[in-house]
């Protein structure tokens, strides 16, 4: 080996100058991008932690994204809510619908110069009988006028929200199960509703909370009698109570809170209606189901137009939404309008309480996110309430099929 | 505006009653179990 090496013949060579600054150039590129990267990732779990959403997609997203869609949106609800002219209104009101495709036969006032702007035209109600419910029972009906964008079975915990693009079920409900009904932590007394008998019946069989079936049963005091404790009494049988919480902790670990129970026979289907601006903006209960609990995103205010639906993807995880979380005879049943930047606000007629599209509810976000932060907790990116009854049974606000629930306002 | 809808059915029970793209009118039936 000494010999070989002895005899070797070194000679040195300069590298072309070339090759050393690829080599450099490859270097310091690879060290940006690392550097990059760790960069966006960090970026994205603060962005996380506060409950913000960055956006990705083409330059229109990208300017709309600088635009304040939400002060633009209260700036042209304001604008619509201005008096109209008398003589004005109907050949405006005509104009309007002609454009919008809206159908006047069936507009409750047929005088137009009783609304007094495009707001309360826009919120019109329509003739009764003019939308029958589907004969059949056992049908969900549509809950508005409009367009069915997508529709389907939820797989994987993900909603196609138009072809090709999806996002999680998670990130469009919420990340955590909603606090079950009998320990409520921030309660509000909806306007009495009578109770429906469907509901009812289907109690009767059983009860389900957040994809927990228990029987109704656990509801009844230990002699069979139902425990009737009055509606403002929050003192609810302790043993019930930690029953469903200790449920609720066994089931989070091995699947999300709305997934349905393993053992049962049902699966998630989800439905997606768009409605158009010319459209009946009330909307209404699709099913007799119960309503326990509410959640307020106080997202952007994006268009929901099928074009941007096409091109932003989670497009409706980004808006403000009201998220209703309830139960109906086969089990979870949730309700999401989705507000956009013509709309403004959504309403609810059994929660007078709710304020979308406020500068209010916004600050209070702002400082909810913020108390999180100084927690050291990632801001859950709603704020909640919880619906009583006075039937304890129920657990929430119940609805009949067909029934107004609130509408789509503009401003 | 839009309104989606999420909800437990039996999985052999369920039938969609409508197309993509469809326009419906509340009452309307999506799909029945």
């Amino acid at each position: 080996l000494r010999t070989a090496l002895n005899r070797t013949r070194i000679q040195w060579y300069t590298i072309p100058v070339g090759v050393g600054i690829a080599f450099l150039g490859s270097v310091q590129f690879y060290r940006v991008n690392a550097r990059e990267k760790a960069l966006r990732e960090e970026g994205e779990v603060e962005d996380a932690r506060r409950g913000r959403h960055r956006l990705s997609g083409p330059w229109q997203v990208q300017i709309m994204s600088t635009l304040p869609l939400k002060a633009l949106s209260r700036l042209w609800g304001r604008f619509n809510e201005l008096t109209i002219p008398y003589y004005l209104r109907v050949p405006g009101f005509k104009l309007y619908s002609y454009i919008f495709g809206v159908n006047l036969s069936e507009v409750a006032e047929a005088d137009l110069h009783t609304y007094p702007n495009l707001a309360s035209f826009f919120y019109r109600t329509l003739k009764p009988g003019s939308r029958p419910l589907d004969p059949n029972p056992n049908a969900v009906l549509s809950p508005a006028d409009g367009r069915v964008i997508q529709f389907g079975t939820i797989e994987a915990g993900e909603i196609e929200q138009v072809k090709g693009v999806t996002y999680s079920l998670s990130a469009l409900l919420g990340s955590r199960a909603p606090t079950p009904p009998s320990t409520p932590t921030h309660s509000r007394s909806p306007s009495p509703e009578p109770a429906n008998p469907d509901v009812v019946a289907a109690d009767e069989e059983f009860a389900r909370v957040n994809g927990i079936s228990y029987s109704l049963p656990n509801l009844l005091t230990g002699d069979g009698k139902k425990a009737s404790p009055p509606a403002s009494d929050q003192s609810i049988p302790s043993s019930l109570t930690s029953e469903v919480e200790v449920s609720a902790d066994l089931a989070r670990p091995t699947s999300p809170w709305w997934a349905p129970a393993a053992s049962t026979k049902t699966t998630l289907y989800y439905a997606v209606v768009y409605l158009a601006p010319g459209d009946y903006h009330r909307f209404h209960s699709p099913v007799a189901w119960v309503v326990q609990s509410r959640r307020h995103f106080a997202g952007e205010l994006f268009s929901v137009s099928p074009w941007l639906q096409r091109t932003l993807p989670g497009l409706f995880t980004l808006n403000e939404r009201v998220v209703l979380l309830g139960r109906w005879r086969w089990g979870f049943f949730s309700y999401t309008p989705v507000g956009a930047t013509n709309v403004g606000s959504i309403v609810l007629n059994f929660d007078r309480e709710l304020r979308t599209n406020s500068l209010l509810t916004d600050t209070a976000a702002d400082k909810a996110a913020a108390e999180a932060r100084e927690r050291g907790e990632a801001y859950a990116g709603f704020s909640e309430a919880q619906y009583a009854s006075a039937s304890e049974v129920l657990g929430g606000n119940a609805l009949r099929r067909g029934e107004e629930m609130g509408g789509f306002r503009l401003g | 505006s839009t309104i989606v809808l999420v909800f437990e059915a039996p999985k052999d029970g369920w039938k969609w009653e409508v197309k993509r793209g469809e326009r419906v009118k509340v009452g309307q039936a999506l799909g029945e179990v």
